[in-house]
């Protein structure tokens, strides 16, 4: 081999023209698709047309059925494991995903029936403490990207962006973006509420009115909702409403103003949280803030992996959704659970019509069905979360 | 899986993590 590499001559040939030709156009193709794949198409409602776009492998994960994968991966998860076996085989998911099983509740890994409920297992009380800060993490995991919002695009990675308003939807009257829009009943009493009553409830001086200026006198004739939910009393519930109206400084709904609104003075931010399948995978709420609506996006169920985010455009517009959207102490605040092929089910707690990861045929991407909130809380026009406050989580299938 | 906010804060809030950062629930994310 040596000898070959040092004693052979090099004997250069000119190449035939119709090589030089033919290796020219491979080149202009080449561009010619990546300039396409870059440029944003627009439907008749000037909406982006989100299509699949990344490398040969991306198309052949398309090609895949991953929803039927991720229903099938659910039941076989949640199938019955022999109590005996549930210690060894829990504790050797929790080796290789790096679980830490001194901080779950219940303890005793004999109680988990499947790895799909040690999956959607919760933590003790107080190993999560909650930070005084504006915004905290609604999840464990690991903290992807983050930025502020350019031109109602966000980036996905750096040089990778896709647009604001098909994350979150956009209401444009005979648009096909809407499908159904209800309102979710909540099993909470608030019609006899005044403010007397609220000042007792809470203890302290103030009226409803003082609190909040923007609350109309008979709020009480909107609500349809007449069962007090048994586990939450009306004064809890009071309680939680008022403590947050007063950590966010409560103002009025933002009425229907479109994503990428802002104050003068204020800009708009994103961050992604990646959660690893070893990770506590319920989700909190990241702020006081009340949520007005969602919106259920049904779509793919790709991997959300840092190595899929780094090469599939559109990614977390082409996955199946669920928008919350509402209003914080500084105006508009979303955030938004992104299913994965292993985790399809989204879980939202104070919505119980919401089914994710359903058998059926799909809407066109882009679509989605709304429900609003307006009935949790007839004073602050939805459902309001404290920081750290459970909000749902992401079932395995 | 992967959670995604987007929200609307004072120009001069300001992010207290890194990229790739591990994070935990509850933990502070970032402040004005």
């Amino acid at each position: 081999l040596i000898n070959a590499w040092t004693e052979t001559p090099t004997k250069w040939y000119p190449l035939p023209l119709a090589v030089g030709a033919l290796l020219l156009v491979a080149i202009q193709y080449r561009k010619k698709v990546k300039r396409a794949q870059k440029e944003v198409q627009l439907d008749e409602n000037g909406m982006e047309i989100i299509k699949l776009k990344g490398p040969w492998h991306v198309h052949v994960l398309g090609a895949l059925p991953l929803r039927n994968m991720s229903r099938l991966w659910g039941y076989v998860n949640s199938l019955e494991l022999p109590v005996w076996f549930r210690p060894h085989g829990l504790r050797l998911y929790a080796y290789a995903f790096g679980c830490n099983l001194d901080e779950i509740e219940p303890s005793d890994l004999r109680e988990y029936p499947s790895l799909g409920a040690f999956f959607y297992r919760k933590l003790k009380d107080g190993v999560r403490p909650v930070a005084k800060a504006a915004l905290v993490s609604p999840a464990d995991g690991t903290m992807l990207h983050f930025g502020t919002v350019q031109g109602s695009r966000v980036e996905q990675v750096k040089g990778i962006t896709y647009s604001l308003d098909a994350l979150l939807g956009v209401e444009r009257p005979g648009s096909p973006s809407s499908i159904t829009s209800t309102v979710v009943e909540h099993n909470r009493d608030m019609s006899v509420v005044d403010d007397k009553e609220f000042a007792n409830v809470n203890g302290i001086e103030y009226s409803l009115d003082q609190l909040i200026d923007a609350v109309p006198k008979k709020f009480g004739a909107q609500v349809d909702a007449s069962i007090v939910e048994p586990e939450r009393s009306m004064q809890d519930t009071l309680v939680h409403d008022a403590s947050v109206a007063l950590e966010m400084g409560f103002k009025p709904p933002l009425d229907k103003r479109p994503n990428t609104y802002v104050r003068p003075g204020n800009s708009l931010f994103f961050a992604v949280i990646y959660l690893a399948p070893g990770d506590y995978h319920r989700f909190h709420s990241p702020t006081a803030w009340v949520v007005e609506k969602r919106r259920h996006f049904m779509g793919e169920l790709f991997s959300v992996s840092p190595f899929m985010a780094k090469r599939l455009e559109n990614l977390f517009v082409l996955n199946e959704r669920v928008a919350l959207l509402g209003r914080w102490k500084y105006g508009f605040f979303g955030m938004v659970p992104v299913g994965a092929t292993n985790v399809g089910s989204i879980k939202v707690n104070f919505d119980k019509d919401l089914r994710t990861n359903v058998r059926g045929k799909r809407p066109p991407p882009g679509t989605y069905t709304e429900a609003v909130y307006s009935a949790a809380s007839p004073i602050l026009q939805g459902q309001p979360l404290t920081p750290a406050e459970e909000m749902g989580g992401f079932r395995l299938g | 899986s992967t959670i995604v906010l987007v929200f609307e804060a004072p120009n001069d809030f300001e992010f207290t993590v890194h990229s790739g950062q591990k994070v935990k629930v509850g933990e502070r994310l970032g402040d004005v």
